[in-house]
């Protein structure tokens, strides 16, 4: 059996998967050679699904301003498009002869074909969500990287207000990718990092504002304050690259449909 | 087998539709 990695794709893509491989069993074991139903009719809807499905994934692909997308998309739609016409096909031989064994293995060809197909399809958006929180994930590198240039308390202030709703959408969305993952090692580690980034969070603004007062008032001092200050940097910059790092390894794994 | 080829059916066209609904709700 295929393994899903996140929830949703398991929740969609389950029921279909345990259907297909059971009849693929009977088919295999020479125990389905009695006459087969009339299945024109859902196969008929079923393709009347799939022709939506292909129609609202073909606009989708002409407004999305995401280029992988675009180009993951279309062979997937192709693929689920030509598996719906095998169960057609299929459908039509079974009205000739209700005992046809190539349209039974149509039959399970178009199954397979339109599963193999949502899939990279879900598979295609799953990766674009997992690049959009890796975006996120990124511009908040770019602010921790400009830290050092804050140099008075009105910088400081900016910083933190436009800084602030970047992590906090950061974190948000690695939170509920985390609650989407099948994987439990991959949780924990997106979940651990989140923890040391909010746990940091604090740290980092409180070593901010003392490294601004020392510089401003030209304590004593300074030197340390940076020194702290560029350490809680170092440490958010390298949970926030771990966190994508493992985003990315979750977006491949476990694809082992054949 | 005649149920099992419907319900397999049945869960392709809800499985298709599922796609499509995450396809259209997906924020871009």
């Amino acid at each position: 059996m295929p393994t899903f990695h996140t929830k949703t794709i398991e929740t969609i893509l389950e029921p279909v998967a345990q259907q297909v491989s059971k009849l693929v069993i009977l088919h295999e074991e020479g125990e389905d050679g009695n006459a087969m139903p009339d299945l024109t009719r859902p196969v008929n809807v079923v393709k009347k699904a799939v022709d939506n499905l292909v129609k609202v994934g073909y606009e989708t692909v002409s407004c999305s301003e995401d280029n992988l997308l675009k180009h993951d998309m279309p062979p997937a739609l192709s693929r689920v498009e030509e598996a719906s016409m095998l169960l057609v096909n299929a459908a039509s031989m079974l009205l000739d002869d209700s005992r046809s064994a190539p349209a039974r293995k149509k039959l399970i060809d178009g199954s397979r074909g339109i599963l193999h197909g949502t899939s990279a399809l879900l598979l295609a958006f799953d990766e674009s969500e997992v690049r959009k929180i890796i975006r996120k994930c990124k511009t908040v590198l770019e602010y921790l990287e400009i830290t050092e240039v804050i140099s008075t308390l009105e910088d400081l202030v900016k910083y933190i207000e436009t800084l602030s709703p970047n992590l906090t959408s950061m974190i948000k969305s690695v939170e509920s990718r985390e609650r989407e993952l099948m994987h439990q090692a991959h949780r924990e580690m997106l979940l651990r990092s989140v923890d040391d980034i909010r746990n940091y969070t604090n740290l980092f603004v409180n070593t901010l504002k003392i490294f601004v007062t020392a510089k401003v008032e030209g304590q004593f001092g300074i030197e340390n304050a940076q020194h702290n200050r560029d350490y809680v940097v170092k440490k958010m910059t390298s949970e926030i690259n771990e966190i994508i790092r493992v985003l990315r390894l979750t977006s491949h794994d476990d694809d082992d449909w054949d | 087998l005649r149920v099992g080829w419907e319900q397999l059916l049945t869960s392709v066209k809800r499985a298709i539709n599922e796609v499509e609904n995450q396809i259209l709700t997906r924020d871009s």
